[in-house]
């Protein structure tokens, strides 16, 4: 799974997130990529998600959702809500993965709990940063 | 206003004493190359739902990702993809899923998103849709490579018989992997090296 958040310079956020899916899924099986609430959510007044891991659990979450909804009704960081959603209520499920986010003012935010995520970014400061492992 | 943007390659067991140097310097180029392309967008003014789109067709493209090319394998020896995509000033929304011939499933959530009423489309309707807003469907064979098609083998190896993989001798897939100029690809070369991966067990 891939996916990218977005800030632009009218101040509009944008996330995105595509996949292949499961190794030998059956059954038309799929998983949180195409789920709006779920593996991708944007709302220029809370964040831009894009989640990767196993989907069934992402679905049930509402991860992406969540997340923003939690900084809207919350006020609290990016950071912690992704964290409260990714560390805490998704590892209590078993749920393994994690989201790459966007704050309204460009901040990006990774959170995972997984042994790896491939991530990046480029800051509102032009620099560069790409990592592999926790 | 300010400008940023972020992007995520997949997340799971990736264990640094299963991945070579050279693989690694890979990803971090590629992570770096798609970064770039959406943050290019960016710079000259265009949309963030333009800059996402920029960066997620480079890692769709590359087979290091299990996403567009590279994307890994079904139990029936396809390639299902999905995809979405979100605006976050109108809250709207586009998605596909299970499409096989969509070279660049980001692009059909985003049609889906600017040209038509719904949010998500599936299956054969998504390619119909495609058709219709002139997308160009690729052959099932361009999403193909030795790595995923490795992963699968060695998991239905190990299923119980009646989910076997028939080792008829003019199954295509099997047929390609033994393409040499396959093998001799060096992105396939090095990710072929993944199949010593301890796959996680979340299959199927």
């Amino acid at each position: 799974t891939v996916g990218a958040v977005a800030l632009d310079h009218s101040g509009n956020l944008a996330a995105g997130t595509s996949t292949g899916g499961m190794t030998n899924k059956k059954f038309g099986r799929i998983g949180d990529s195409p789920i709006i609430g779920a593996g991708t959510y944007a709302d220029n007044q809370a964040c831009a998600i894009s989640a990767t891991g196993h989907g069934e659990y992402f679905i049930r979450a509402a991860v992406a959702h969540d997340i923003c909804a939690r900084v809207k009704y919350k006020k609290v960081s990016l950071q912690q809500a992704a964290d409260e959603v990714i560390q805490e209520k998704l590892k209590a499920m078993q749920g393994d993965g994690g989201i790459v986010g966007m704050s309204p003012t460009g901040e990006p935010v990774f959170s995972f709990n997984s042994s790896g995520m491939y991530r990046g970014y480029i800051d509102k400061n032009g620099k560069i940063f790409t990592a592999i492992y926790q | 206003g300010n400008i940023a943007i972020a992007i995520h390659g997949g997340a799971g067991t990736i264990l640094k004493a299963n991945m070579t140097p050279e693989l690694e310097k890979a990803y971090h180029a590629k992570l770096a190359e798609a970064l770039k392309a959406g943050y290019q967008v960016l710079k000259t003014g265009g949309s963030s739902v333009n800059a996402v789109q920029a960066a997620i067709v480079i890692m769709e493209d590359s087979p290091l990702f299990n996403a567009g090319k590279g994307a890994v394998f079904t139990h029936d020896k396809t390639n299902e993809l999905d995809a979405s995509i979100m605006e976050g000033k109108s809250l709207n929304a586009g998605a596909i899923s299970g499409v096989s011939r969509i070279k660049n499933p980001i692009k059909l959530a985003t049609l889906v998103m600017n040209n038509s009423k719904h949010v998500m489309l599936s299956g054969q309707g998504a390619e119909e849709f495609a058709n219709s807003q002139s997308v160009e469907l690729v052959s099932s064979d361009y999403f193909h490579t030795d790595r995923r098609w490795n992963q699968l083998l060695k998991l239905l190896k190990d299923e119980p018989d009646s989910f076997k993989l028939s080792e008829d001798k003019d199954d295509k897939h099997a047929q390609q992997s033994k393409n040499p100029q396959d093998l001799n690809n060096e992105h396939s070369a090095k990710t072929a090296q993944l199949t010593q991966w301890p796959d996680d067990d979340k299959f199927g």
